[in-house]
Formats: C-alpha cells, structure tokens, sequence
C-alpha cells in the first residue's frame, strides 16, 4: 500500500469521524443529508459483498466492516433516533435520490468489467458513489448557516477522493497489470463534483470567514 | 489473461 492510498483512506476514516462526532456527541445532523447517507450505506452493501468470500487483508476487512457499520448506523441515527431525528433539515434535502439508483444500475448492467453478479454489482457500487454527493451539495447550497462540522466531514469525503486518484497515478507506474477504468473514470467524475466545494471552502478558510455555498 | 488487477481497494 502506498501513502496516498493510505492517506486516502484515513482521511475517508476521518470524514465518519467527523460526521459521527457530530451525530453522537452534539445530537445533532443539520445539514446532513439523509439520501446521501442512504446512498453510501448503499454503495457500501452492494461493493463488500465479497467481504466473507476474498479474503485480502486484515486492514481490508476491518475497513470495510467500519465504513458498512458507520454508514448504516448514521442512516439509522438519522430516521430513528429520537433527539438526532428533529435537527434533520427534511425541507431542504429533496434531492430525488432513488432517480440515481436506476440509471447506475442500468450503466452498470452495460458497463462492468465481467458479467457476473458480483462484478455487476461491483461496477454499480463505483458509479453510484460517484454520484452520491449530490443531494449533500444540493443541501449545503440551501443551508444558510453551514457549521464547521459539516463543512469539514464534506472536506474530507472530497480529498479522500483526491487522494485516490493520486493513489491510481502512483499504482498505474509501479504495478505493470494495475488497470481499472471503471473506477478511474468515475472517480474522477466524483472528485470534479468537489471542485466547486473546494474553491468555497479554501476560499472561507483563507480569509477566515464561514463558509457559504453560493444558491 | 487478468489485465485487471485485484480489487483491494476500498
């Protein structure tokens, strides 16, 4: 494993943190949006179904048990916790999320790199995290008062991405058989979704002011 | 014949 995959990883590690922080400690998820975590959890459960069959590594196993445990655990903080219920900003989050399911599925029928369940699925997953930030954007534009918290567990979750990319650069000219178009492509659709996201932030964090997505 | 590498990422 190189650094930026590592560091990729920590700061994905980092952005569940941030964002559990915030659920457990505070009780609170405004500015969270539901249909982005429900995306995750779906993405998580539908890329790790080979968890229990392809075993690749201690680290691997642990990692991607956190990240379906986290994810699940905030969908469910979110819609069923009593206190962390009522700071869910409903009126604002109405991003139609189910319509990215489908066409996922369907490029994933299409594109994948076997035609076999798993890989279907596999290809599935890639495609809809990509797209998963969405309704999280969408959110973030519409809130006014965007608190550190938030802003920071979307840093993260965007250089995460960054750092993958860097990741494949790096595996691309030392592993000689290192080639996954899928995923290169539709992680750099993702991370290009950050763009915008980045420039306000940095910018805010520049000139030490709060952080406001223009509408 | 695997021009795909394994998928150990996460």
């Amino acid at each position: 494993m190189n650094a930026f995959r590592l560091a990729g990883d920590m700061t994905h590690l980092l952005s569940v943190v941030v964002l559990l922080l915030k659920i457990h400690t505070i009780k609170s998820c405004a500015g969270i949006s539901l249909k982005t975590q429900e995306l995750y959890a779906l993405v998580f459960a539908a890329r790790y179904l080979d968890l229990f069959i392809h075993f690749i590594s201690l680290y691997n196993t642990v990692m991607k048990l956190v990240f379906l445990a986290s994810s699940f655990s905030i969908v469910w903080y979110m819609r069923r916790h009593k206190i962390v219920r009522r700071t869910y900003d409903k009126d604002h989050d109405t991003f139609r999320h189910h319509f990215l399911v489908l066409p996922c599925l369907a490029l994933a029928l299409l594109i994948n790199e076997r035609f076999t369940f798993r890989e279907v699925m596999w290809a599935f997953s890639i495609y809809l995290e990509a797209v998963a930030i969405l309704p999280q954007l969408v959110l973030l534009q519409r809130t006014r008062n965007i608190d550190n918290l938030t802003g920071q567990y979307v840093f993260f979750l965007g250089a995460y991405r960054v750092l993958y990319i860097l990741n494949w650069i790096y595996r691309y000219f030392t592993e000689p058989h290192f080639v996954h178009w899928i995923s290169w492509v539709a992680g750099i659709v993702q991370t290009l979704l950050y763009a915008d996201f980045f420039y306000y932030y940095i910018m805010s964090w520049k000139n030490n002011v709060k952080l406001e997505l223009p509408a | 014949e695997c021009l795909t590498a394994p998928k150990d990422e996460l």
